[in-house]
């Protein structure tokens, strides 16, 4: 999996 | 941004803005589990501690104040406010068997081992959960109020468009996050039981709905 480098949703 | 993740976060913010103002109107929080909407501040507080640390966009950090703004608010009404009216022995659900597996969880899975990425994993798998005394509270009392079923609706309606923002996004921009994606489908489907009764018996009009 493409992991977020950063949560950018709420 | 797309319309799902939009259409999300304003059936998320509407659920929450419906709850908020029922309690307020009503003065009383009858049938509402704060033990829920503690959950939820919970969740809100581990998952936006990076409010002051990480800049998106305008629209992320108010989003984030409104949403932490609002569930303190509705916790402050039931637990303070109109306590008088808080239904605490049909509020019985034990929230320790939701926390120490979300806690544990978190440890065991988590995309870095820092104190933000495991709080943030905290936050999405408890979100998955928060709502578990809210729909144990409704079986008990064996009916919920009509506003408060649209509460649940939108509540639920939110994580199910986040569910087509993740697969918009994993088509457009092979984002994929698969901790959300995970916690997010299994609390989609904690809904579905209450989505069904939801769209045959409260849209017929009915005023009360009762849980089996």
């Amino acid at each position: 999996s493409v992991e977020p480098l950063r949560h950018d949703e709420l | 941004m797309n319309v799902f993740r939009l259409a999300g976060d304003v059936s998320h913010l509407v659920a929450i803005i419906i709850l908020l103002l029922k309690i307020w109107r009503s003065r009383s929080c009858a049938g509402i589990s704060g033990k829920s909407q503690l959950l939820f501040a919970l969740v809100f507080t581990t998952r936006y501690l990076d409010l002051f640390t990480v800049y998106i966009s305008a629209y992320n950090t108010i989003m984030k104040v409104v949403f932490l703004a609002l569930s303190y608010a509705t916790v402050y009404l039931i637990y303070m406010r109109f306590r008088n009216t808080y239904d605490s022995e049909n509020d019985s659900f034990r929230v320790e068997f939701l926390l120490v597996p979300v806690i544990g969880l978190s440890f065991l899975e988590h995309y870095a081992f820092t104190p933000m990425e495991v709080l943030w994993t905290f936050s999405i798998f408890l979100e998955a959960v928060a709502i578990m005394p809210q729909l144990f509270m409704i079986t008990k009392t064996g009916e919920a109020e009509s506003i408060t079923t649209h509460y649940l609706f939108f509540l639920g309606l939110y994580r199910a468009l986040y569910i087509a923002n993740w697969v918009w996004r994993y088509h457009t921009e092979g984002f994929f996050d698969q901790i959300a994606v995970v916690s997010g489908v299994v609390q989609t489907i904690f809904y579905c039981d209450f989505f069904y009764l939801y769209v045959t018996k409260v849209v017929q009009g009915r005023s009360k709905m009762s849980l089996p």
